[in-house]
Order: C-alpha cells, then structure tokens, then sequence
C-alpha cells in the first residue's frame, strides 16, 4: 500500500512537470513567432520608407 | 530580439522554480508515506 | 528499507527529469535565437535585393 502511494506521488509529480513544461514550450513559441513578426514588420515598414524616399 | 530572451530568461527562471516546488513536495508527501508505514 | 529505497529511487528519477528538462530549455534559447537572427537576416537581404532592383 505505501509503495502504491509513494508510486502516485510520484506520477503526479511528472504529470504536474510536464504540465508546466508544455505550457513554457507553448508561450515560447507563441511569443517568439509573434517578436519575429514584429520584426519583420519593422523591417518591411523601414523598407517602404527608403523605397519611397 | 535581446528584450526577447531576457524575458525567456526570466520565465526559464519561474518555470524551474515550479519544478522545483513539484519536487518538494514529492519529497515531503513521500516521506510521511514512508513514516505513516 | 523497501519504501526507502523506492522513494530515494523516485527521487533521483525526478531529479534527472529536472536535469533534462532545463538542458532541453538551454538548448530552446538558444534555437530561437539563432532562429531570430536568421529570419531578421534573410528580411533584410530581401530588403538589400529589393533596393538594389
């Protein structure tokens, strides 16, 4: 009985990491497509300044 | 870009903090099931 | 001793999936940054091309 609740600790645990992992992963790629946007944005926006200019 | 992985620097930082207090806490629960038997 | 041994065995596991997780983040910072750099170079050799033209 103690080696099963000591076994469900310790499933839990993992459950819980890999839960805030996969969350960290997700918002990296989130935020790291929307600063590459924003960059290419900038630079297009910077690009159609010279052109007219 | 830098802004950028400043704040992936500080998030690493919270996240493994988390990690950190799952950890914790399966050593705590951990050892009263070991004294509870 | 048994439920010991399990727990201490428990442990160590946990911590080495700790060690992978933040060996896996280390190596993701530095896959988006080289990422970034990549994608802010090719707009702006896009730009240099469309300047050129």
């Amino acid at each position: 009985k103690g080696l099963e609740e000591i076994r469900h600790q310790y499933l839990r645990a993992v459950n819980k990491i890999r839960g805030d992992m996969m969350h960290y992963i997700q918002e990296s790629k989130k935020r790291a497509a929307e600063m590459i946007r924003a960059e290419v944005l900038k630079e297009r926006q910077q690009t159609a300044r010279k052109m007219r200019k | 870009a830098v802004r950028y992985l400043e704040e992936e620097d500080k998030r690493s930082q919270k996240l493994l903090q988390r990690l950190d207090t799952h950890i914790e806490e399966l050593k705590t629960e951990s050892e009263r099931t070991v004294d509870k038997y």
